[in-house]
């Protein structure tokens, strides 16, 4: 794992709880709200559950900390997206907050839904970038959902040993999270 | 001698767009070889942090900064270190990402704090 320069983090006490909101202007139209928001739910949840912050979606966009929303080309930012694939999303380190996804992209939350050849997964994308929000940078590790590559119709969503103790370096472990889980996951990972 | 698209060389430096049969072409390219299609890579690895600014300027020749670069994507990215563009390398650029820089040298306004 790495991070960016300067290891910026969310410097509040822990634990604290992040508010998030999605853009009321620049949303996309081929995915429902609700499931928009259930695939970043899920995202977020599984930063949540590792270390000792919680985010909570906010009604007012302005004030959210974490502020999402789907662009596209040029939007301001001086980094403009590309159309189809190429660089499917980018985000901003602490305290910025800000999570661009390309709306060019065919976003998905369910390949059997989704038969598109170029369709990707929100899910992923969004829990990688969220990886960004908290201040890690890419990592190495091909199965880290910080790796900065994702193939269309493939979902690497579950955060791996390499996210968890990059994560957790910044912000401490979640109470409740299983540090057993992570000894087995590491002794397996050795023995394989 | 393979004829190469040029219009696969006209995407912005995000992409990476080469016919899979074009991909075995650029596997000898080394120090000096001149070639089309190269400035593309060289281009793509400027707008991720691998190789500093060519003063907005791409040639066609494989460089030694270029050469640099393509050792630091491989490292960085967990592929075989060969300083060529081999094919995993270049499969590897084809692929969709994010649009963060992987170095902590380019694209500073993507680590800013908010005050």
């Amino acid at each position: 794992f790495m991070y960016f320069p300067g290891k910026p983090r969310w410097s509040r006490p822990m634990p604290r709880t992040l508010t998030y909101a999605f853009s009321p202007v620049n949303m996309i139209h081929s995915l429902s709200m609700l499931e928009i928001r259930e695939a970043f739910q899920r995202a977020f949840f599984k930063w949540a559950s590792v270390i000792p912050v919680s985010f909570v979606e906010a009604e007012d966009y302005g004030f959210a900390e974490i502020k999402i929303g789907f662009y596209i080309g040029d939007h301001g930012d001086g980094e403009p997206f590309d159309g189809v694939l190429g660089v499917l999303a980018h985000s901003f380190s602490p305290e910025s907050g800000r999570l661009h996804l390309d709306a060019a992209e065919t976003w998905a939350v369910d390949f059997g839904v989704t038969k598109s050849e170029m369709a990707v997964d929100l899910e992923s994308v969004a829990t990688h970038e969220i990886g960004h929000i908290l201040g890690l940078s890419h990592s190495s590790v091909k199965e880290a959902v910080m790796y900065p590559s994702l193939r269309p119709r493939d979902k690497r969503a579950n955060l791996n040993i390499d996210d968890i103790k990059g994560v957790q370096s910044l912000y401490g472990s979640n109470p409740k999270f299983r540090s057993g889980w992570l000894l087995e996951s590491d002794l397996s990972a050795n023995q394989g | 001698r393979t004829i190469l698209d040029h219009q696969a060389f006209t995407q912005p430096a995000t992409k990476i767009a080469i016919k899979n049969h074009n991909i075995q072409s650029f596997i000898n390219a080394g120090i000096g070889t001149k070639m089309l299609g190269i400035a593309q890579f060289k281009r793509y690895l400027t707008r991720f942090g691998y190789i500093p600014m060519y003063n907005n300027t791409f040639t066609d020749e494989f460089d030694d900064k270029f050469e640099v670069g393509l050792i630091r994507y491989q490292q960085r990215l967990g592929l075989q270190v060969t300083g060529k563009l081999d094919s995993n390398t270049v499969s590897q650029m084809m692929i969709p990402r994010c649009g963060v820089s992987d170095t902590t040298t380019h694209n500073n306004h993507h680590h800013i704090t908010k005050h």
